[in-house]
């Protein structure tokens, strides 16, 4: 597993795109 | 002063959504500055989960990991299971971003064991898959078709096909 080979890891690019829509409000 | 600490948090989510994730981490640090000053833990809780989301992106992996501590320091202090497995969750995957998968799969357990209590299959299932992948990269096959496993059947019972 290279450093390049983790961004593509499936189950973590999953959670960065769920991520990227996250933001708890106040 | 209470309003101000809103603003903030409302102005660093509207940065992040935007993709300014510098402007957002400033403005959530000034939300967190104030949660302090009220004593407010939940207002503190959710500044440390944004700051941990704007620090993925950011790639700064080490810095959200802190923060994502902070997060789950703070759930278990308001008792709050749902918040404590997420917090898990994202320590999980920021681990595998960091290539540290003994520490990926410590988190990784902890958010299936609170799945699994919360009866929260989808959560569980995300956990097999999250762990198979981590075993994955550490070599340990008979583990990694176990969560895989683990996977399918959730997926199946949950309806996911992809």
């Amino acid at each position: 597993f290279s450093s390049m080979h983790v961004m593509h890891v499936d189950s973590v690019q999953h959670w960065m795109k769920d991520l990227r829509l996250m933001a708890e409000c106040e | 002063r209470a309003a101000q600490g809103r603003a903030y948090g409302n102005l660093g989510n509207t940065h992040y959504l935007l993709g300014n994730f510098r402007k957002a981490v400033r403005s959530h640090q000034e939300r967190l500055q104030i949660a302090r000053e009220f004593g407010d833990k939940s207002a503190e809780r959710r500044a440390y989960s944004n700051l941990g989301n704007a620090s993925v992106f950011l790639g700064e992996f080490a810095v959200a990991a802190d923060h994502y501590k902070r997060t789950l320091y703070l759930a278990r202090q308001l008792r709050d299971r749902a918040v404590e497995a997420q917090a898990c969750y994202s320590l999980g995957n920021t681990y595998t971003l960091l290539q540290d998968y003994e520490k990926a799969i410590e988190y990784h357990l902890k958010h299936l064991l609170i799945a699994q209590e919360l009866t929260d299959r989808i959560g569980e299932g995300r956990a097999c898959w999250s762990l198979g992948n981590a075993y994955t990269a550490l070599g340990n096959h008979e583990q990694a078709v176990h969560f895989a496993e683990k996977h399918l059947e959730i997926s199946k019972e949950v309806g996911d096909r992809s």
